[in-house]
């Protein structure tokens, strides 16, 4: 009677076989109905990634260029299927936007294209594919991961939005700064108000949910950077915009509470070691409206450092700000005709739009640098969660 | 390991516009 050995991991070829028609129930059971909240928390990062690319290893050993087609076809279209169902839930398209990625990883690493192959072991050149180049498939695979990296982004930017005005720029953590009102009256009005009030605490705290959630999924760090950078961009404009469009956001202490809280979103990136990723950059035009609501606005030498110091504004983003500036005490004055047309002249050659608000819908191109994995696909053991028992390892 | 002499085949590949319309999962979504 044969006994049932367990193989040893040397001996599996890092494949996956499965019937033909177990094709739906694996991307039912692996994609369509796997909840990245329960299931999934405990799965190594990028599981469901390898567990196909594995199943498409299989079919490619055994010649079968209908079953490479239709599996790929069949994970693409559930992938699809499943951020149209659940595509306002972050979680899900971050859990998807990273395994997508990593299926793209394992096409490239495992292709046979030795511009690929730099990283990999001995092994995991043996794991090539043998019989099918699929570079189409991988085009359409990242066509797939720039939709659902656009769809990320507008899930993440209706999440924060009704954040940014409330913590960026009402919401004074900087206390009796602002003239206008004694201390007093204004801690007992905003503890009425922040109860349904967002404070920058709240955004950071947000900001930090969705770093981790991206860093639980394994999502490529090179891309969380573009991620976080985009999101620097929307709070920067949208807290802008709002300032260009509201005379109480332009006074000077404002413009020192606008500051502080710009150096807590700088920390925020230190603290993630994110300094490098270009997010600080896309706050300066913010920077520079706060810095010129506290700088000297009189002389023609105040002039002259306002024009070089706001080479990140517009001509009329800076005269707006001149023109809803508010002195909030009596050491400070308001900006005189005068000295917005004397900005005006010295402004007047520069190549520009006449631009006044910034588009708050612009999203930066993404690009997915290939991250090959060192992962060895032989060691890799399917949990029983997954209800996929119908694989066979080889 | 596979011969490196034999050429893979290149497998030509929908668009995602073409993908979706071979909806596999037709007979499920159909009320």
């Amino acid at each position: 009677r044969p006994v049932n050995i367990p193989r040893r991991e040397k001996d599996f070829q890092g494949m996956l076989e499965y019937k033909q028609e177990d094709e739906l129930k694996l991307v039912k059971n692996l994609i369509l109905e796997l909840k990245p909240r329960g299931v999934a928390v405990n799965l190594i990062p990028g599981l469901p990634a390898y567990i196909l690319f594995m199943c498409l290893r299989h079919a490619d050993y055994v010649n079968d260029d209908q079953k490479v087609r239709t599996l790929l076809t069949s994970t693409i279209n559930s992938i699809k299927k499943i951020l149209k169902k659940r595509g306002d839930d972050f979680e899900t398209v971050s859990f998807w936007l990273s395994n997508t990625c990593r299926f793209l990883h394992c096409l490239k690493q495992y292709s046979g294209d030795e511009s690929f192959m730099k990283h990999n072991t001995p092994k995991q050149n043996e794991h090539c594919l043998s019989n099918f180049d699929l570079a189409e498939y991988r085009q359409v695979l990242s066509d797939l991961a720039i939709q659902i990296y656009q769809q990320l982004i507008k899930c993440m930017e209706n999440i924060l939005q009704p954040m940014i005005v409330s913590g960026m720029l009402e919401h004074e953590t900087i206390q009796g700064v602002s003239g206008v009102k004694p201390t007093g009256l204004r801690k007992r009005t905003s503890s009425i108000a922040d109860e349904g009030t967002y404070t920058l605490e709240s955004i950071l705290r947000q900001l930090s949910a969705f770093h981790s959630t991206m860093c639980q999924h394994g999502t490529d760090p090179e891309l969380i950077k573009q991620v976080v950078k985009q999101q620097f961009y929307i709070i920067g404009a949208v807290t802008l915009n709002n300032l260009l469009l509201r005379k109480d956001m332009c006074s000077w202490s404002k413009g020192m509470q606008i500051r502080y809280n710009v150096s807590q979103l700088e920390e925020w990136l230190r603290d993630k070691s994110l300094m490098m990723c270009g997010a600080k950059e896309t706050l300066e035009p913010l920077i520079q409206a706060a810095q010129l609501l506290q700088v000297k606005k009189k002389t023609d030498e105040d002039a002259e450092a306002i024009c070089s110091l706001c080479n990140c504004l517009s001509t009329a983003q800076i005269v707006k700000v001149l023109n809803l500036y508010t002195p909030v005490n009596e050491f400070e004055e308001r900006v005189s005709v005068a000295f917005i047309r004397t900005i005006q002249t010295r402004l007047r050659d520069r190549c520009e739009t006449p631009q006044l608000l910034m588009d708050t819908k612009v999203i930066y191109p993404v690009t997915f640098p290939f991250n090959p994995s060192s992962l060895a696909l032989e060691s890799i053991q399917i949990p029983g969660s997954l209800n996929l028992g119908f694989l066979t390892r080889v | 390991t596979r011969p490196a002499s034999r050429p893979r085949i290149l497998l030509k590949a929908p668009t995602l516009q073409e993908m979706e319309e071979m909806n596999i999962f037709e007979d499920e979504d159909s009320p």
